[in-house]
């Protein structure tokens, strides 16, 4: 797994695959959708995709990629390292999604909650996986969100292909079970070597879990806070947890739209009319300036 | 301190640099209100520029490895200090006696409009508002309003020149300021050119002697 | 110029968190 890319820039999405085995472009395939990271203030969350043909479904169990919350880092680590060796038979696609993204895109101005980029994070990579050639019949996602709803919509936007949307689908299908594996192995490796573009001094790389309950993390959160900027883009901005810190330890900044926002109370169009004595702006200046925002500076 | 973003000319920089104190801000009766407002003198080259500021909410600035709020955009531009002179010759031509020119600029509101005094060919720039006497070899000044008017005439022609040379938009049509057509300038009357080049030229003159200017 | 108003006046970490782009 190569994780250049996402090191060179980690502001934004990267997709990384294996080279797709040729009995998966022969064989009708079952492929199993799962992430890792969905819940820490901290790093990325990974996408992941795992598939191969159905008659060598016994060959992945084999490989022992049981509920993947069952093992261990190391485990974890050797397991995908298995994987990748069994080329012949096993095909993956991880996609990455920097904490960066998910924070702006959550924040945007148009919201992008992350049901909605999970689940289009996952239709894309098994878009990703047929675009490539793989002959998919079957797939299996563990659910975000309602199952009925994701099954509905991802059946209908791969009607040849039987969907099966069900909580706790790792520990169901061995191959969602080999997809969360890819997932959380590149999810460690990104955060175990993640580059902070600030430039940060004496970051401390102890951050615990990422969850946001953990001490360590909540402790690492305020040792990183920034007045001015917040945190390194490390850190997903859009969490509670961030967000709470942000607001007790950062400075207060306004936009534009937040004051609208923010539902300063609107003015009532009378007093638009009446004469402002009170209010009186500096005097009023030629429409020449008016119309380029310039005032007499009256002090410095 | 706070720290401010200034758009100066490239000329006034080394200005700062060559002498301590070479640029100063002080405080000066704006001479269409009376108020004070914001002026810079240049000590070098003794010159006058008057300070307007781009201010706009939501903005701030981030300098070098400090972040300003409030993010206002101070421009100097060069102005006539006969304008400010203007405003204490008018006051004290009330009395219409001669006066010597220390006892006419004088503000104990604004006491740096003494600076006005350092600048270069005075005589030459008072000669086009006041008449002046001489006695053993002292001058003395008295407001006149004539001469004053035809000054602020060739002020108004100047200004429509320029008016036109920089494509302002001076028609009283709704229009967008930076959006104009080719054939702008035709279709703009002269009268309207005038009108708006007093309307400026307002901005730096007390309104009464704006109403004389729009009458003659 | 920044589109936002930070409400207060202060150091700031610029080039290490700032990437200027127009």
């Amino acid at each position: 797994m190569d994780l250049s890319e996402l090191e060179r820039d980690n502001t934004g999405r990267c997709r990384l695959s294996s080279p797709v085995p040729t009995a998966c472009r022969d064989e009708p395939c079952v492929l199993g959708v799962d992430e890792a990271g969905r819940g820490p203030v901290l790093g990325p969350m990974v996408y992941a995709i795992c598939y191969c043909p159905v008659s060598r479904l016994a060959d992945l169990e084999a490989l022992k990629v049981a509920d993947s919350k069952t093992l261990s880092e190391n485990e974890r680590e050797r397991l995908f390292a298995k994987m990748e060796e069994d080329q012949d038979f096993v095909g993956w696609v991880l996609d990455v999604l920097s904490p960066n993204l998910i924070s702006t895109s959550m924040l945007g101005r148009v919201k992008y909650n992350l049901n909605s980029l999970s689940h289009d994070t996952a239709a894309g990579l098994i878009q990703y996986a047929l675009d490539q050639g793989v002959n998919v019949t079957q797939v299996f996602v563990d659910t975000v969100g309602m199952p009925e709803t994701y099954q509905a919509r991802l059946q209908q936007r791969f009607p040849g292909i039987q969907v099966t949307v069900k909580a706790k689908a790792d520990a169901l299908y061995p191959v969602v079970s080999a997809a969360s594996i890819c997932a959380k192995v590149a999810r460690d490796r990104a955060v175990k070597t993640w580059r902070f573009v600030e430039s940060l001094q004496d970051v401390d790389a102890d951050y615990g879990s990422g969850y946001p309950n953990d001490p360590k993390t909540k402790a690492w959160l305020r040792k990183h806070v920034e007045p001015v900027f917040g945190f390194p883009q490390f850190v997903r901005f859009s969490w509670s947890t961030a967000q709470t810190i942000l607001e007790k330890e950062a400075e207060g900044v306004t936009w534009e739209d937040s004051a609208a926002e923010d539902g300063a109370q609107p003015r009532k169009i009378t007093t638009y009319f009446l004469n402002r004595g009170s209010q009186a702006r500096p005097q009023a200046l030629h429409w020449y300036f008016q119309e380029r925002g310039l005032e007499m500076a009256t002090s410095l | 301190a706070p720290q401010h973003v200034f758009l100066l000319p490239e000329y006034l920089k080394d200005a700062s640099e060559k002498m301590k104190g070479g640029l100063m801000f002080v405080k000066l009766a704006n001479p269409c209100s009376g108020e004070g407002a914001i002026y810079l003198f240049n000590m070098n080259l003794q010159q006058l520029f008057e300070i307007k500021v781009f201010k706009e909410k939501y903005h701030s600035w981030f300098i070098n490895q400090s972040v300003q709020s409030g993010g206002l955009l101070h421009f100097a531009t060069p102005m006539d200090p006969l304008f400010l002179l203007l405003h204490y010759l008018i006051k004290a031509g009330k009395e219409g006696k001669y006066q010597p020119l220390d006892q006419v600029v004088v503000d104990d509101v604004f006491p740096n409009c003494i600076l006005l005094l350092k600048l270069p060919d005075l005589e030459k720039l008072l000669h086009h508002v006041t008449e002046e006497k001489e006695i053993n070899n002292k001058k003395y000044y008295r407001y006149s309003r004539e001469k004053t008017l035809r000054w602020l005439e060739k002020k108004v022609n100047q200004t429509v020149v320029s008016l036109k040379a920089n494509n302002v938009i001076v028609g009283a049509r709704v229009q967008s300021a930076t959006f104009f057509s080719g054939d702008q300038a035709s279709s703009d009357k002269e009268e309207d050119y005038v009108r708006y080049a007093h309307g400026l030229i307002s901005d730096y003159i007390p309104k009464e002697l704006s109403d004389e200017l729009s009458t003659y | 110029l920044l589109p936002c108003e930070v409400l207060v006046s202060r150091p700031a970490p610029v080039e290490r968190f700032f990437t200027p782009a127009i």
